[in-house]
């Protein structure tokens, strides 16, 4: 089960290295951005997943209401055999609707990329209807996965997106706004 | 089978990414660094697949004929909202036995870190018996997958090791220079 592997490869090759460090990331990032706004509870990364792995590379391109500020300090760590790879994270600032600035440091999950171009690809083993429960599977099993986690706790929030209300411009505004107040 | 979806990601994630600007990059570095050896045919990424996937993070650690020598210079892409994520390579400079250099663009396949971890987590689903099988569908699936690929064309070696000279201290660093040699 491809998504069942790609949660772990997610856990393991990256959020257990980057998020134990994560406040301190962005305690320094407060530090030499003074005009930031941070939420009481957004000392964490917000993880998007989109049922339908449609995923963008910027999310402005998804949502007026969201503009990309700047990023946050990069972490450099040896990994097998490449020295110095560099990990790191955007912060997007996130406007509401009285046109007030939220700041956050938010992505989309990167795997869910490679499950959308492997149900493009005969070859690789599983079409465009099996994706959605994948993508299911993968939310599942990487919730799983943090749970068991003491040193991630607290660090991080997986935000599931279910696909119904595409045609609202500022849906994903909206859905990140509500996830940031639901931790204040 | 975990090994196949990771095999996937490596190349959809990355390979795919990186190895068609691999020989532009590879220009650049000779350009500034004008006391590198870089033998004809080495213009290609060594990726190694140890088969029971024991992964050091410096190649050095392993084999003292080999030292890190230098990066090459970053490749920048915005990927799933992470803006300018950096991608780049670690090249070595390894000693034959007549103490000769030899440059090359070396490092381990990543996902073997993975693969490792995941059989000594219980929740995980797999154990240390079924490593090295997972570790041999890796590499055969990504030697398809990359065989398939127009792209990636001559530009990457996969180096498959098979484990039974691990008491020779310099293995790493003979079989770098046996595959280098191959390609002039
Ligand atoms: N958002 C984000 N930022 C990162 O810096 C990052 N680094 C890894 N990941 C994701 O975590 C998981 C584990 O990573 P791993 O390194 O074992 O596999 C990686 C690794 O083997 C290789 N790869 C990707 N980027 C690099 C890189 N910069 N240098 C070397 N190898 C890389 O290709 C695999 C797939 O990468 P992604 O498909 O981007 O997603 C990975 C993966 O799902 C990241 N996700």
């Amino acid at each position: 089960n491809v998504a069942h592997g790609l949660a772990w490869s997610f856990y393991l090759g990256y959020l257990q290295l980057v998020l134990p460090s994560l406040e301190k990331s962005i305690d320094s990032f407060r530090g030499s951005h003074r005009d930031s706004f941070w939420g009481r509870g957004s000392q964490k990364l917000l993880i998007l997943i989109p049922l339908n792995a449609n995923i963008s590379h910027k999310l402005e391109d998804e949502d007026g209401n969201i503009q990309f500020y700047d990023s946050l300090p990069n972490s450099e760590l040896d990994r097998a055999g490449v020295r110095g790879r560099v990990y790191k994270h955007s912060v997007y600032r996130v406007k509401d609707k009285r046109g007030k600035a939220h700041d956050c440091a938010v992505e989309y999950a990167t795997p869910l990329l490679t499950l959308y171009r492997m149900s493009q690809e005969r070859s690789a083993g599983f079409g465009a209807s099996e994706r959605r429960q994948q993508v299911l599977l993968f939310y599942r099993t990487l919730r799983d996965v943090l749970d068991q986690s003491l040193e991630c706790r607290n660090r991080y929030r997986l935000i599931l997106i279910k696909d119904e209300h595409e045609d609202d411009p500022n849906f994903l505004s909206n859905t990140i706004l509500r996830h940031l107040e639901q931790q204040n």
